[in-house]
């Protein structure tokens, strides 16, 4: 029962002993950021005669759903590095790793097949929540290169109507989104490894759509709803990987841009069967 | 340069957006993937004369015992038949990054005891941490892994480094792993 803590670069994060889940992140400056992140799922829009949601169009029928009952862990701890294992659903599972020496947490998840028996589409998405006062600003990234400033339920160039309240604020996310709480001077940054869509609906909360199953065509084009599936039969599994880094807003700034690029020029490793290393060297 | 052709052409198809952003119908997804790979195995000697190049300070003799290269493209869901399926491996990372970069090597593993010698000769730690069960059966995956060696490298700017993993069959290594189980819920 004694709360169970990970030391990273600059902070350390504590878990919760009943879910395994994240609950806070404490930095080396002092500061104690709640952090919370699960995952949820949308049922997507149906109804005929209406655009429903499909391969071109997210168009969520109500706000986004938990998963019922609680997650189940395992916890490995070794000096090189800390991971919690951690099932959420049948079907929705990650690993959280904190290395000593990153000051990035990673997000490994697992997500699908995505059931659909019950007839119902579902969008499934990575929602990270914190206390900090973000004033329904966000920022996603252009083409890993500079942050968009979006303000949630608004448009800087016309009139903006709202009519899709959840879909009208998702932008696209090519390689990171980020909340800053300026006058505490903490940013939070999600890193993704591939291109996402995501929005901050609430103060101090950001979404990250992760994979989607849906039962109708949209009629945009593609002429067939995005139902893949899949090798087996039973639909697509998707596995990916979230970085999230919490920091002062000129680090973070730093340690973002730096990870981003690590992140594209990963080393290539090459494997050769040997007898001696001595006579290699 | 007809082996780089190869990557050229296979590049130029993956320019397609839904190559770049993942949209493309899970059939495209497996050609896009056929392609590279197709590309990827073509270029597996230019690539071993480039390190056997780089990495022997001898440029001019040709001694038959240079280590041939392959790559793992299942490392990122723990396979690799070399590190599987041999006791000695010599692992070469390049580092296309312009600075110095510690990178966490992961290889599947069984629980067998490791020895892992860097540049210097000097051995490096490492840990076996189990791999989640729901990643161990994931589709398309074929390894009996159930672990992985973690271990850090340090690679310079531009450069390469040469690892050597071992497996030994003395006694299992030192426990450094501590697991916590959650509190049986009532």
């Amino acid at each position: 029962e004694a709360p169970i803590t990970a030391q990273g670069k600059g902070f350390s994060a504590s878990f919760d002993s009943s879910t395994g889940s994240i609950q806070s992140v404490s930095l080396s400056n002092g500061k104690v950021v709640k952090l919370r992140q699960k995952y949820q799922w949308y049922a997507g829009f149906d109804s005929p005669g209406t655009p429903p949601s499909g391969a071109y169009l997210f168009r969520p029928k109500g706000p986004a759903s938990g998963f019922p009952g609680q997650p189940t862990y395992q916890i490995f701890n070794s000096p090189d590095c800390f991971e919690v294992h951690q099932n959420v659903s049948e079907y929705v599972s990650q690993t959280m790793r904190i290395y000593p020496d990153d000051p990035f947490i990673e997000f490994d998840f697992k997500i699908g097949p995505i059931p659909v028996g019950d007839k119902v589409g579902k969008e499934i998405i990575s929602l990270f929540q914190t206390d900090l006062k973000t004033n329904k600003v966000f920022y996603t990234d252009s083409n890993g290169r500079q942050m968009m400033k979006r303000v949630k339920d608004f448009r800087p160039t016309w009139k903006y109507q709202v009519i899709e309240p959840i879909a009208g604020n998702y932008y696209p996310i090519n390689s990171r989104i980020s909340l800053q709480d300026k006058d505490e001077d903490i940013q939070l940054v999600v890193m993704t490894d591939r291109s996402q869509g995501g929005t901050s609906l609430n103060d101090g909360e950001l979404e990250i759509m992760l994979h989607r199953r849906l039962l109708h065509d949209d009629n945009l084009g593609v002429d067939e709803a995005l139902n893949e599936p899949g090798v087996d039969g039973r639909g697509l599994i998707i596995r990916g990987k979230h970085y999230v880094l919490i920091s002062d807003i000129k680090s973070s700034n730093i340690l973002h841009r730096e990870k981003g690029i690590q992140l594209y020029m990963a080393p290539v490793l090459a494997f050769a069967p040997i007898n001696s290393f001595d006579e290699y060297r | 340069f007809e082996t780089v052709h190869n990557f050229h052409r296979a590049m130029g198809i993956l320019q397609h957006h839904d190559a770049v952003t993942g949209t493309e119908k899970q059939l495209v997804a497996f050609d896009y993937a056929y392609i590279l790979n197709d590309a990827i195995s073509k270029s597996m000697d230019l690539m071993n004369r480039a390190l056997q190049y780089i990495s022997s300070n001898d440029k001019s003799s040709k001694s038959n015992n240079e280590p041939y290269y392959t790559l793992c493209l299942g490392l990122n869901i723990s396979q690799c038949e070399i590190v599987e399926s041999n006791d000695k491996v010599l692992i070469t990372l390049y580092n296309p990054y312009a600075h110095e970069y510690d990178f966490k090597v992961r290889l599947p593993w069984q629980q067998s005891n490791y020895k892992v010698t860097g540049p210097d000769g000097q051995s490096v730690n490492a840990s076996i941490i189990p791999i989640p069960s729901f990643m161990q059966d994931f589709p398309g995956r074929n390894s009996s892994a159930t672990h992985e060696l973690l271990f850090k490298v340090r690679l310079p700017g531009l450069g390469i480094a040469s690892y050597f993993v071992e497996k030994l069959s003395a006694n299992k290594p030192a426990p450094r792993l501590e697991t916590i189980m959650p509190l049986p819920t009532l």
